[in-house]
């Protein structure tokens, strides 16, 4: 379902130039729960932004179900990106004006989608957000904001999840609750679930492990 | 050297009003390395803005050096952020359009003070950014941030380092790192270090672990 052929990306030219993903050919399944793994700086977050439509990159293909997603114009990828993705941001870019509850709710109001509340309850308390939804992020800590970020990429049941670093802010028990609804969401919508992570306990728990260093894969393991 | 008496913070009014510290009464002595630890929201990172200045409490006191820290005019107060503390926040809070090398020497430049050469050389190589010094925040990755915010607060060689998850968004190598850069300065420049941290292998190195649940302290011991 997620395709990667030769896949370049680069930033900056002369003096700060960095070739940030060096010639990336992976392939992810439908229905798998993926981790990439990988030192500071080595293209993680870079491999992220290119699988779900949000950075382009220099040379290469992305194919998500067949569809070669850089041959879209901006509009269709804007859509591929609401509808398909849902993505969990490393530093989160939550709307400073909107409270929890708005975030979260963001990407259906944006399609005019009507939410389901049922659902959002459901997930405000897997969360662990019910007594903050009316919170706006600079009322909430940092892993109270982290949570919200989930709730967000959760909220339109995409098909595919992509999520960067989604329990670096948060203790052990509510990391292990994160990881548990993410799963269990992949299993009852049939998602794909694709996160990054330096906690070698989640990268245990993946289907396949990616790790990746100075912008190339270095082992690509399916590990059931 | 670092000390609190009944400090108490609650946001907002009405419905959002939070009690995130409840008389929180605690002591830090000249040159330990404290951890604080506990739950998502429990009021670690308000304990750790009272700490360092950046917030005013509700009521209680913070003594630092024996000084009512709470009593300081605005000048004073920021003069006391300035010059005697060096602070990571949990989000960074990096200047965007000031590269890698102008922000750690922020403080620095502020107080119109010599940049000395061969310390801030020793920073970058130890926080291996020597080939990002010129990146903006932007075309940082997030560890290389975390590393960029971590240096601005050591620049100073302040009295006292006050860091919000320091290793967060660091693999194993990097984090393992950074605490042994933090250890070293500390014991080189007679530092007192404060660090929250979710990672128990970082709490077993303090000399003193404060565990905080729901705005209370529920445990202070020593370890060493
Ligand atoms: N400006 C604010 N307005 C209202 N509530 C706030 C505000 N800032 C923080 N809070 C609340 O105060 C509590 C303590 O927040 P704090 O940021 O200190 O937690 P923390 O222990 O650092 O958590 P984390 O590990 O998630 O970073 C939280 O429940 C949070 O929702
Ligand atoms: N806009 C940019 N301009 C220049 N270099 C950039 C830019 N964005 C990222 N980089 C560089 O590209 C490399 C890969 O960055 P990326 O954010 O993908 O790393 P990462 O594996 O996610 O790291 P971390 O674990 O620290 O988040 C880094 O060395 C970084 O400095
Ligand atoms: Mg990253
Ligand atoms: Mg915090």
């Amino acid at each position: 379902v997620l395709q990667t052929i030769d896949l370049c990306k680069s930033y900056g030219s002369g003096e700060t130039k960095v070739e940030a993903l060096k010639n990336v050919s992976i392939s992810i399944n439908q229905g798998e729960f993926a981790a990439v793994i990988g030192p500071s700086g080595s293209g993680k977050s870079t491999l992220l932004h290119m699988l779900g439509g949000v950075d382009r990159p220099s040379s290469g293909k992305v194919f998500v179900d067949g569809v070669d997603l850089y041959t879209l114009n901006e509009n269709d990828l804007a859509l591929f990106r609401r509808r398909k993705v849902g993505f969990v941001f490393q530093f989160y870019n939550l709307i400073p004006v909107l409270t929890a509850l708005e975030n979260i709710s963001l990407p259906l109001l944006l399609d005019n989608k009507k939410i389901e509340q049922e659902y959002l309850d459901e997930l405000l308390s897997l969360l662990d957000l019910h007594d903050r939804s009316h919170h706006l992020p600079s009322e909430l800590s940092g892993g109270q904001q982290q949570r919200v970020a989930i709730g967000r990429a959760l909220a339109y049941k995409p098909a595919i999840i992509l999520a960067d670093e989604p329990t670096g802010n948060l203790d052990r028990k509510n990391s292990s609750e994160i990881i548990k609804l993410l799963r269990f969401s992949v299993q009852k919508y049939q998602q794909t679930l694709v996160v990054i992570t330096h906690d070698q306990g989640i990268a245990s728990l993946a289907d396949r492990v990616i790790a990746i260093e100075d912008g190339a894969v270095v082992s690509n393991e399916v590990t059931k």
